[in-house]
């Protein structure tokens, strides 16, 4: 364990705290969040922890896999059975069609995975669903064009916590002599390339002090 | 095992 991966768990730990301050100090609305997004993301610690029960890793791992698993499935729940928050929720806005992305990981992780076992090939499935889970919320984004501050931070927060996940692994790959994860490693590479230009508009929607638009 | 040491991140 290094200070870059435990700071980019807090922070990805901090993402989804915002998320569930936000349904409920906003008196449980869920404008600006896509639902799909949280259920890619609940599907992502699904299949990537299937090893819970089989492969202890440490007590801190344990701890934060079932902490992330009971978490985005408490968004998920909440965005679609609670009676308040499902109705502020634009299901009319939300259209990706993330149907076709789970798919495309799916197939991506039958080709290239680890090893052809049934709980590596999910793994690779989770890492590169991961790396795609948050378009639909970038595109809801720009579909309402404006960004109320807790879904920006929302973002900037999952951004910073795939940051220093690049970081942890850059430091492991010279401290390490055996490290290598090339799924993660560019996978992760996509994923934090996607947040770059949210980053450029929330930089400079901060700089220019303006409210955040993303171009439609 | 090597699943162990390759596994350890969330």
């Amino acid at each position: 364990m290094n200070i870059f991966r435990f700071a980019g768990d807090m922070t990805h730990l901090m993402s989804i705290l915002i998320l569930l301050l936000k349904i409920y100090a906003t008196k449980s609305c869920a404008v600006g969040i896509s639902l799909k997004t949280q259920e890619l993301y609940a599907l992502v610690f699904l299949t990537r922890y299937l090893d819970q029960f089989t492969d202890y890793v440490s007590l801190y791992n344990s701890v934060m896999k079932v902490v992330f698993i009971a978490s985005s499935l408490a968004i998920v729940w909440c965005m679609r059975r609670h009676p308040l928050v499902r109705k502020s929720y634009d299901k009319d806005l939300d259209t990706f069609r993330h149907q076709y992305v789970l798919l495309a990981c799916f197939v991506l992780a039958l080709l290239l995975h680890e090893i052809f076992t049934f709980q590596e090939v999910f793994w690779a499935f989770s890492i590169y669903l991961e790396a795609v889970a948050i378009l639909p919320q970038l595109v809801l984004l720009q579909r309402s064009g404006n960004v109320d501050n807790l879904t920006g931070q929302y973002v900037l927060f999952l951004g910073a916590y795939r940051g220093l996940y690049i970081i942890n692994w850059i430091y492991r790959y010279f401290t390490e002599d055996h490290f290598t994860r090339w799924i993660a490693c560019v996978s992760g590479l996509v994923q934090t390339a996607l947040y770059a230009d949210f980053f450029y508009y929330y930089y400079l929607s901060w700089k220019t002090n303006t409210k955040l638009k993303l171009p439609a | 095992g090597r699943r162990n040491v390759m596994k350890d991140e969330l």
